[in-house]
This record gives structure tokens, C-alpha cells and sequence, in this order.
């Protein structure tokens, strides 16, 4: 920015500048006065033009000066916009994060990025039971709770007891759509072999005999069968109208045992 | 004569009161300007 602001629109020195008015005593006084008069109009006409100019100078300045006002300004609503979108980018990452991975599942040790694989399993629990503890064939540790506004039970988080060599994680909730179960989300997928799982006790659906009963998890079973069983289960999980099928026909099952 | 010199005075005394605006005008832009520039530094 270059303007010269010292300008001065007040020239104060003026009216003193004017020719004064001295008496006069001799028979030319109104050819005195004429002179007078015609040599202030004079000095006047140059003052009006030098305020002019002033004038048009102070004008452009400040028509220079507002535009590069503007234009900073606009620069600094758009570096202030750009601020607050990585703002909210990074607390929306923050939030993801808190929310159910502590640490990123799918980034290993040596950087690899692999895509998280994530599946939900219903157990049953006894309302009583506020532990949310399930018995899925592995061994967790908590390291985490909250409430939800979504569903007002608390929500568990475990990580694999192998962490950090596994780093399988999952959240556990008493289900909000039928309060006898609860829902164990998995991410990521174990690279060992359970150790309880002879005595795990999980929902599964089978689908080869076509029916909705728990079954047994049975220790030695083909990995790839297991992985298709856990995908297959995974996407009808996510659609509401199956899960709530389900757990009627499940319910409907205990009911049928308890009177037989 | 005097007339014309009426005339000038009240033009000179119009045109100085709008460079006082121009002036005070100026000062304010460039205050804002410069305090603009110092927040993004």
C-alpha cells in the first residue's frame, strides 16, 4: 500500500495569503477596490483548483485503499471458511476414532493398509446381567464404556487379549430392538486360533440346514467356512426387517423349550 | 466582482468540507486495512 496521506484539505495560512485590505485615502480608492477584488478572485480560483485536485487525488486513494480492503478481506473469510472445514474434519476423525477404535485397526506395524473387515453377532444374556461380557471363543480386555443417546444401555469396548500382535477390537450393547439379547460388533479379523472356543456359545445362523438356531462353534472348523458364515451373517444383520426375525424366531424358540 | 468571489469562498468551503470526509473516510479504511492485515499475519 503506497498513498500519501498527508494531504492537506485545510490550508490554514490561507485566508492570510489574500491580499490585505489596507485604507486608502487618495481618489483612486475604487480602482483600489477593483484591484483588490480582481486579485482575491484570483487567488481564490487557484486555491478551489488546488482543493480540487486534492479532492480527486484523496478519491482515487480511497477507492484504492477500499478495494485492497475488500480483497483482503475476502481472502481472510476464505482462509477462515478453510479453518473451520479442518476443523470439523478433524474433530469428525476424532470422533470416529473415540468411537470404536482406539488405535486404527488395518494399519500393521510395517504401514500396509489393509480394509477392516467388521460382522455383528446376537447373544443372548439375561436382563440381569449388566456385565456385558460374551462368550465368543476368544479372550477380550476392556478398555472402555459409554451411554449412547440412541440406546440407553452402556456400550462396551474390548480389544483382543493378543494386542497388540491382534488387533481385533468390538463394542458390546444389550440390544435397543429386544433388550435379551446383546449385539457384539467385530472389527478386524483374529490371526489366531480362539482359545475357548470349544466352550463359545455363539448365535449363528445356519445356513446350510436352512433353520434359525444357536449353534455350537466347533473348535477346528474350516477357516473359510467360518469366514463365509461371518459374512453372510454380517450382511443380514445390517438389514433390520431380517434381525428382527430372527430374533422372534429365536424367541419363539425358547418359549417352544421352556414348555416342553 | 464580488459576486464571483461570494461564488468562489462557498465552493472553496464546499470542497474543503467533503476532503475532511474523504480524509476521516481514508483513516478509518486504512485502520481497518492495516488491523485486517496484522490479524492474518
Amino acid at each position: 500500500m503506497d498513498y500519501d496521506l498527508n494531504t492537506n484539505p485545510f490550508d490554514l495560512h490561507f485566508s492570510g495569503k489574500l491580499p490585505k485590505r489596507e485604507p486608502s485615502d487618495s481618489g483612486s480608492e475604487d480602482v483600489m477596490r477593483k484591484w483588490f477584488v480582481k486579485d482575491e478572485t484570483c487567488m481564490l480560483q487557484e486555491e478551489l483548483t488546488r482543493v480540487n485536485s486534492e479532492n480527486k487525488k484523496l478519491t482515487e486513494t480511497l477507492a484504492r485503499v477500499s478495494e485492497k480492503y475488500s480483497e483482503l478481506q475476502n481472502l481472510f473469510k476464505e482462509l477462515q471458511s478453510r479453518e473451520n472445514v479442518n476443523f470439523c474434519n478433524e474433530r469428525k476423525r476424532k470422533q470416529d476414532r473415540d468411537e470404536f477404535v482406539s488405535s486404527p485397526i488395518g494399519i500393521s506395524c510395517g504401514g500396509t493398509v489393509e480394509k477392516s473387515t467388521v460382522s455383528t453377532a446376537y447373544f443372548h444374556a439375561e436382563k440381569s446381567d449388566t456385565s456385558l461380557t460374551v462368550k465368543d471363543g476368544y479372550q477380550w480386555r476392556k478398555y472402555g464404556q459409554k451411554i449412547t443417546r440412541d440406546n440407553p444401555s452402556p456400550r462396551a469396548y474390548f480389544r483382543c487379549s493378543f494386542s497388540p500382535s491382534c488387533l481385533v477390537k468390538k463394542k458390546v450393547q444389550r440390544s435397543a430392538e429386544d433388550p435379551s439379547f446383546v449385539v457384539a460388533t467385530y472389527e478386524g479379523t483374529h490371526n489366531h486360533p480362539g482359545p475357548n472356543a470349544s466352550v463359545s456359545r455363539t448365535v449363528k445362523l445356519d445356513l446350510v440346514q436352512g433353520g434359525l438356531e444357536p449353534v455350537e462353534e466347533k473348535k477346528g472348523r474350516g477357516t473359510i467356512q467360518d469366514v463365509l458364515v461371518q459374512q453372510m451373517a454380517s450382511s443380514l444383520t445390517k438389514d433390520p426387517k431380517f434381525t428382527a426375525a430372527l430374533a422372534a424366531a429365536i424367541s419363539g424358540r425358547f418359549i417352544e423349550q421352556s414348555r416342553t | 466582482q464580488d459576486e464571483s468571489a461570494s461564488e468562489l469562498r462557498e465552493e472553496l468551503n464546499r470542497v474543503n468540507s467533503e476532503n475532511k470526509k474523504l480524509n476521516e473516510m481514508l483513516a478509518t479504511v486504512h485502520e481497518n486495512y492495516c488491523a485486517l492485515r496484522h490479524q492474518l499475519e
